[in-house]
């Protein structure tokens, strides 16, 4: 499903040159629960970013479904991740006009689903993160944590083959994050969902199939549920 | 140090009442640490907001070091704050116009510290939490972990008598967070200051004297570090 070639990111910071991404390979298979564990730094934020195509890499080629992402257009690539990707983002990324129910139906405009059938898909999503009372809430009036939690709503409410969760439960508590865990990978088998979790909780990572280690812009080293 | 009496949040969402916080009362020592933990959505961001005087309550009474905080004027609360109070917000709150260095210095500046000495405290304090090469760094240059860190520098630098962190080590892996709460310890046993800290992270948690858990707006028990 995801196939990753000698990726490479630097980034310029006036004269300086940051290595985000050294040379990283890896081959993802469809309907895998991936999760990528590293210190703050290390480049998780960016291969995630890179892979989703939202950045550009300086090196190295992205296959999704055979498709090479590093080589798309900005339209093609908006069009592609409409339809083929959810992100959850390390800082949310609501739109803070919208309220909780709108920024979740977002994804669904972009497939053309009338406003009725909207409304009740975000609605339902919504309540399964537990937020079933704050549909009309404005991200300022919510907590850092149930922001969060529309964010990941979004990413699976139009269930898109693959989705990235960049450090979903970071603002949760332990039973929440439990919960929210449950249903990510409920809703990921139910519909063959690849999901690639970024994260700091090795409960989080007791989820996954596979823990991929990353450290300074390189994977150090990759263990199977078994082995962990 | 800090005395909080029958405090009660009480938000309006359209025709919608939110009670975020019930009645809380609580009374924390000079030099104490401080821990709130409680699920997404109890109202540990409220109740901290609350005391540092960003919000007023609906009802109840806030004094630190004698004077009321919640009678105060906007004027006197800001000139109060600067002088008096450091916080950690969960969303960093960083200034994207200004690089790491120069976020961190703003308390300094508040405080008439000419530019030479603040930008060498603030160098200093960013050494401390592992960024002495992101002085240059805008915040959108920097990883969410790397962000987290400059607005817990930025509310130490000017070592103010109280400081309130919000989740401050939600994006953090967890040898960074040992680090950051071993330094914001060390920070605050040092200047003798009290240390109020919002978190879901039961390692943090360890560190406290006190720990506060708080419940739909309430406190729901307290525990002393002998007993923990
Ligand atoms: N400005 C606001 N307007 C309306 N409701 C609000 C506002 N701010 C917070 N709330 C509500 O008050 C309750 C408590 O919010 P608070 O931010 O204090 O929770 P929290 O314990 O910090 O949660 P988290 O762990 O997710 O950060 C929540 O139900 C939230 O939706
Ligand atoms: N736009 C940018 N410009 C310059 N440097 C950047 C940029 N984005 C990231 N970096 C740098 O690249 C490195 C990796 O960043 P990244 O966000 O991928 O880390 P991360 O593993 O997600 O960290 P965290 O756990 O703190 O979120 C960091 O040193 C960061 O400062
Ligand atoms: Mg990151
Ligand atoms: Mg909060």
């Amino acid at each position: 499903a995801i196939e990753i070639h000698n990726l490479r990111k630097v980034y310029k910071v006036g004269s300086e040159k940051i290595v985000a991404l050294d040379n990283v390979s890896l081959d993802i298979t469809p309907g895998e629960i991936c999760c990528i564990l590293g210190t703050s730094g290390s480049g998780k934020s960016t291969l995630l970013n890179l892979i989703a195509g939202l950045e550009k890499p300086s090196k190295g080629t992205i296959k999704i479904n055979g498709k090479h992402i590093e080589k798309m257009t900005e339209k093609d690539l908006a069009r592609f991740r409409q339809r083929n990707i959810g992100f959850v983002f390390q800082s949310y990324n609501l739109l803070s006009s919208l309220t909780a129910q709108e920024n979740v139906s977002l994804p669904l405009i972009f497939r053309g689903i009338k406003k009725q059938v909207r409304d009740e898909l975000a609605a339902d999503i919504l309540a399964a993160v537990g937020l079933k009372r704050h549909l009309k809430h404005k991200p300022t009036q919510m907590s850092g944590g149930q922001q969060q939690r529309v964010g990941i709503a979004r990413a699976f409410v139009s269930k898109p083959p693959v989705v990235f969760a960049d450090e979903p439960t970071g603002n949760l508590d332990s039973r929440t994050t439990l919960e929210i865990m449950e249903l990510m990978l409920e809703i990921a088998h139910e519909n063959h969902q690849t999901l690639i979790i970024v994260t700091h909780d090795s409960h989080v990572a007791s989820f996954a199939d596979r823990i991929i280690h990353i450290l300074d812009g390189n994977i150090q080293k990759i263990k199977k549920k078994e082995n962990v």
